[in-house]
């Protein structure tokens, strides 16, 4: 997707530091 | 009665029994034990005090302990309940149960409400969305400009901010994620029905069957 078709938070919620899956990740 | 019983095996501070954290979350029995063992294992990453500082934080999510995030201090100053600068174990499971696949919608709308309200002022203002963004290009390899930048905080803005007075309410926030679900897809995490798999915690178990 465009970065300018996109809103703030959908950008934001691509950040490493919100997922937290990566806590189970042996 | 318990009192008279002495058990041998040792907990972390702030341990709490698994039967009541999983009367006050999504979370079964099972799953709160499994999580003791994965809690045990990020506490003593770097400091073996059974309390999750934040460079095991650090560690456990980006398996560097020195890497800074705007977005993950977010997360820990949020599980960080007491706000004493550590996560104990009953915050852990209190705060990851709001990732639960089972966890209500809403509970999910307000953590990540509360997650971008950077200031706690009780609104996500239009500055906080700005460095929330910034952050996020500070650590991709999204290269935009700041006219760029600015046009998509702009956007965003018009969208949320309904009543138009700069700042977006938790009510805006609900209304703005009803239609745009996709904001809290990262609130869910699938892993935390596979946890027992992962963490199969015998000893305690069988603890508690004892007990019974």
């Amino acid at each position: 997707t465009a970065p300018l078709a996109m809103n703030a938070f959908e950008l934001i919620s691509r950040s490493q530091g919100l997922n937290l899956s990566s806590l189970f990740e042996k | 009665m318990g009192c008279f019983y002495s058990k041998t095996t040792k907990h972390t501070p702030g341990y709490e029994e698994p039967s009541v954290l999983a009367a006050e979350t999504p979370f079964t029995v099972s799953e709160v034990e499994a999580l003791y063992e994965l809690f045990k294992k990020i506490s003593a990453s770097v400091n073996n005090d059974g309390l999750i500082h934040k460079e095991e934080f650090q560690l456990a999510l980006f398996q560097n302990k020195d890497r800074r995030n705007l977005f993950a201090d977010r997360i820990f100053d949020l599980f960080d309940i007491k706000r004493n600068g550590v996560i104990e174990f009953g915050e852990f499971v209190r705060s990851l149960s709001v990732f639960h696949p089972n966890a209500q919608t809403a509970a999910k709308i307000t953590f990540a409400f509360r997650l971008y309200d950077l200031r706690n002022t009780g609104f996500i203002e239009r500055e906080e969305l700005k460095e929330m963004v910034l952050a996020l290009l500070n650590e991709s390899e999204l290269d935009l400009s700041d006219d760029v930048v600015e046009t998509i905080v702009d956007k965003t803005f018009r969208d949320a901010d309904v009543n138009g007075d700069g700042r977006i309410d938790p009510e805006e926030w609900k209304e703005f994620v009803m239609k745009n679900p996709s904001l809290i897809k990262n609130m869910t995490l699938p892993y935390l029905t596979d946890i027992t798999l992962a963490f199969p915690s015998f000893v305690v178990r069988s603890e508690v069957e004892d007990s019974e």
